[in-house]
């Protein structure tokens, strides 16, 4: 476990009093190498570790911890503060359905978090509506269409209509007419540096004002999570992110990339396939992750 | 990005960035700039481009294999020729199939796929939708059916439709369920026991945005399955793929075939000297 793997490097540094500069640095050394195979992105570990670096400078040893032990206090607690410590729920439009226009690359599992919503605002007594809005990916809409069924949900959907956000306006028209308090918009995957897909998406939130719009990012995403965050956040204006497929083992540095890159926050996690397979994110939890 | 031009301060630090952003991992970026560093002080790298030549030729040979590794295996008796397609969830399985049916296809073979994911949403349908855009037969069955129990009746179905090669679709799991694993075994073993020397090929599919948890998936597949061969999907993305040096260290299974978009056509053999060099830019 991290904190005796780092006593293990310390152990050759016996002073009493502050945590020195030397083993602060060998300590840091290790927790870089830690978050870059954790896939925490490069720069942000770099930042991240001079922050740390501050803060543990002149802090006292404690008698009752070793400095090991200490130093991973300091860098876990650095991390939930970056990784956003206060939980944000989805926000709710003031007037008319709420919409929730999710987004990302392809395969990260944007459909089945649709559903994920749909069930949970279900639940919740915000009657959604879901709208099938990819027009590109063979049985895109049967899949929805299964899923709403699964759910009883409604899925409002036209294999015929081929322009987007002519789409995304009559969902919401058709949120209105039944009365429907939320409405969730699932794109088709797309690269960030497609510049017609992302226009795409730009029309459909000029179309349809979403209250969210949500960033889905598979948890184990590497390196360019940063790239692909920033990509959306530019054209979009992201509200929240969504990581999925937490239930594996991919330590999700991309949590840390992503919102440190973007500043947006991380709204929940999926973990599984089924329809209830949402959380709530957790800080906490994700910092003991990527710590791990 | 390094500059082209000499050596300074900063040239091993910005050398050891570029193999961390696209993927690399730690332990092989650390191999290389310590090479790097080497050859520097040996006088033999001058230039921040030596630099990149000097990765560029570990690359090379770390990847390339005797270059008829990434040719697909067939059937050499009655077959038909059997291809087991797995990977995590979202990497690209099912379209990596519709683009193997295709390209087999223009070879003169005939193709049938399995719809082997009787679990998802949606799933059969895409397999059907794709076989159809390929010109190949397609063999499905009720969502829920035993999967195992699909590719056996897809392997009679060639025989007797008088398809020479079958892909069979599986849905995907992530490797740390150990059930999923099981029926994916199961799968393998029903495959093996129907067909003499099958499944020819077992494809593992890695989407190429995928960071270090590529090595756990390679890990924990190739020691429930055979894993002969392995496809990086997505290479049209700003991703690098880096990720496969460390694989072929560790594992040593070749990547045969990468996917460089949605259509039917963006499939093509790894080609390591062209993935070497365009891994650096
Ligand atoms: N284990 C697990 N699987 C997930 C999770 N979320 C999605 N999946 C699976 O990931 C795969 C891709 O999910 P989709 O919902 O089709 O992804 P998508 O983003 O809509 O894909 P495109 O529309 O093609 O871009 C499916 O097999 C899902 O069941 C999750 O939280 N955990
Ligand atoms: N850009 C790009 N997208 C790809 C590539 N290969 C597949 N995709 C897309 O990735 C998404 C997921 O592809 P699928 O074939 O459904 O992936 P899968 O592994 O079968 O997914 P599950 O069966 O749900 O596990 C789809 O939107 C595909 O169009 C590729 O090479 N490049
Ligand atoms: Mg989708
Ligand atoms: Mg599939």
């Amino acid at each position: 476990e991290l904190s005796e793997k780092l006593d293990g490097v310390l152990s050759r540094f016996r002073q009493r009093g502050l945590l020195t500069e030397p083993m602060i640095r060998e300590g840091l050394r290790e927790i870089r190498r830690v978050l870059l195979e954790a896939d925490v992105h490069y720069q942000l570990t770099r930042h991240f570790l001079a922050k740390v670096e501050q803060r543990a400078l002149g802090e006292k040893v404690l008698k009752s911890v070793a400095p090991g032990q200490q130093i991973v206090k300091i860098v876990h607690d650095e991390l939930v503060s970056l990784l956003g410590e206060k939980r944000e729920g989805l926000k709710t439009a003031p007037v008319g359905p709420t919409v929730i226009l999710l987004a990302g690359l392809q395969g990260s599992g944007k459909t089945t978090t649709a559903a994920k919503l749909a069930k949970r605002l279900a639940r919740e007594g915000k009657s959604p509506l879901l709208a099938a809005l990819d027009v590109y990916r063979p049985a895109a809409i049967d899949q929805l269409e299964a899923l709403g069924r699964q759910i009883n949900v409604p899925v409002v959907a036209d294999r015929e209509e081929r322009d987007v956000a002519k789409l995304a306006v009559r969902a919401l028209e058709q949120a209105k007419a039944g009365r429907h308090r939320t409405l969730i918009l699932d794109t088709a995957g797309r690269l960030q540096i497609d510049e017609e897909l992302m226009d795409e998406l730009r029309r459909v939130k000029a179309a349809v004002q979403p209250t969210e719009v949500l960033l889905v990012v598979d948890a184990m995403i590497g390196q360019e999570a940063v790239r692909i965050a920033e990509g959306f956040h530019q054209a979009l204006g992201l509200t929240g992110v969504i990581l999925t497929k937490m239930d594996g083992d991919a330590r999700g540095g991309a949590a840390l990339s992503v919102r440190g890159a973007t500043g947006v926050p991380i709204k929940f996690i999926g973990i599984g396939e089924r329809p209830d397979g949402l959380d709530v994110f957790d800080p906490y939890r994700m910092a003991d992750r990527i710590l791990q | 990005v390094l500059i082209r031009g000499g050596v300074d301060e900063g040239s091993l630090e910005r050398l050891e960035e570029l193999l961390l952003a696209s993927d690399f991992g730690v332990p092989v970026t650390m191999r290389l700039v310590d090479r790097v560093e080497d050859l520097s002080r040996q006088g033999k790298a001058r230039t921040e481009q030596d630099f990149l030549d000097a990765v560029e030729r570990e690359l090379l040979a770390v990847l390339r294999g005797d270059g008829k590794e990434t040719s697909l295996r067939f059937a050499a008796g009655e077959g038909p020729t059997v291809f087991l397609v797995v990977g995590v969830n979202g990497v690209g399985k099912t379209t990596t199939i519709g683009k193997l049916a295709h390209w087999l296809k223009h070879q003169g073979h005939r193709v049938l796929l399995a719809a082997g994911d009787t679990f998802r949403a949606g799933a059969i349908d895409q397999l059907r939708v794709w076989a159809e855009r390929a010109g190949a037969e397609f063999v499905g069955a009720q969502p829920g059916a035993d999967p195992a129990a699909v590719a056996f009746d897809a392997i009679d179905a060639a025989r007797a439709r008088g398809a020479d090669v079958v892909i069979i679709d599986t849905a995907g799991r992530l490797h740390t369920q150990g059930d999923l694993m099981a029926e994916l075994a199961k799968v393998h073993r029903v495959v093996a026991k129907k067909v003499e020397g099958a499944p020819h090929e077992t494809l593992l599919v890695l989407d190429a945005t995928t960071g270090q948890n590529a090595v756990s998936q390679v890990r924990i597949f190739s020691e429930m399955l055979q894993v002969t061969g392995l496809v990086l999907s997505k290479l049209d993305s700003t991703a690098k793929g880096g990720i496969v040096v460390a694989l072929k260290e560790q594992f040593g299974i070749p990547v045969k075939l990468v996917g460089t978009g949605e259509g039917i056509e963006e499939l093509a053999p790894f080609d390591a000297e062209q993935f070497a060099k365009e891994v650096l830019t």
